[in-house]
């Protein structure tokens, strides 16, 4: 009880897999998170300003999949999704399918504030966070080694398995080629 | 995925979700995080959610507003409406993943049903509290 911010980085898988490097910068950055968004409140701040304060906090540290640190799509590029939303007035805004702005919960919150849509995708929202004025990036500054060697364990694996299902029904094509068995 | 959920002394509640998406997804392939009512939520006088994990089974089971219906239309606490939307919807259904939800008196809930879930809150005194499993 008496909770003003909480924050989430994400679900984590079984506990061994966090050395205590990762484990030590992701609490000093989600403590960082915290305090950002406190901050705001402490001095009589809005919710929502907290609440874009501590997600931008994580958004620029490598250790969580949002922003810098974003995990890779199957062709190996970076897709962003974000929203806002206020209880007072329902209002809004999320961005979808992002590739260059630096932190999308910035822009789902440009797009609730200064237009009358929710939500905004892809190029469409790109030229409207540049055109408001947000900061935008080349794609290469969401780029992680510990993501990128993420995708690349993904990738080897998707070719075994591809390989070894070839040889499979090269097997069985072979099978049904030779009819006397 | 990232989420923040606030209340601010004029009593008004707020969230927020940000995220990469499922690592090797496909182009163009959208989760819960930037549906409203799926991955993120608030209503003054109720509460403020933001989700993460298979972001499908956000938007099917339209988990954020979930917990806030079972809170104005049941009247469950925080906790039970947090707890059954990721328990006995969202894991019965076989979706992994967690949310972390504030009520209007600043109570919190943070349940998941995978290993763990990166989560953490700051009282009204300034208590910071930082779990990860």
């Amino acid at each position: 009880k008496d909770v003003v911010l909480a924050i989430h980085g994400g679900t984590a898988g079984p506990k061994e897999s966090l050395t205590p490097e990762r484990e030590k910068a992701v609490r000093a950055d989600m403590k960082r998170a915290l305090e950002a968004g406190y901050a705001i409140l402490e001095r009589d701040g809005k919710a929502l300003d907290a609440v874009e304060a501590a997600i931008r906090v994580m958004e620029d540290s490598p250790e969580f999949n949002a922003g810098k640190g974003a995990v890779f799509t199957h062709e190996g590029q970076v897709e962003m999704d974000a929203s806002i939303m206020e209880g007072n007035t329902r209002g809004a805004g999320a961005v979808a399918s992002v590739t260059v702005i630096k932190n999308p919960i910035s822009a789902a919150r440009a797009v609730m504030e200064r237009t009358k849509h929710v939500l905004l995708s892809g190029r469409g929202a790109e030229v409207f966070a540049t055109k408001e004025g947000l900061e935008t990036v080349d794609p290469a500054y969401f780029w992680t080694e510990r993501r990128w060697q993420q995708i690349q364990k993904v990738w080897e694996q998707e070719k075994q398995q591809a390989e070894s299902l070839d040889r499979k029904n090269s097997a069985a094509v072979d099978q049904e080629r030779e009819p006397w068995g | 995925t990232v989420g923040a959920i606030a209340l601010d002394n004029a009593g008004d509640l707020a969230a927020g979700t940000s995220t990469g998406g499922r690592s090797n997804k496909m182009y163009g392939r959208v989760g819960d995080s930037p549906i409203i009512g799926a991955g993120t939520f608030a209503e003054n006088g109720v509460c403020a959610v933001s989700g993460t994990g298979e972001g499908e089974y956000f938007i099917r089971f339209v988990a954020a507003y979930d917990i806030a219906a079972l809170m104005k239309y049941k009247n469950l606490p925080v906790e039970s409406a947090a707890a059954e939307v990721v328990f006995d919807k969202l894991k019965a259904a076989g979706g992994e993943g967690g949310v972390i939800a504030l009520d209007a008196e600043g109570r919190f809930a943070a349940p998941y049903n995978t290993p763990g879930m990166y989560r953490g809150y700051v009282t009204r005194d300034g208590q910071i509290e930082v779990r990860l499993y």
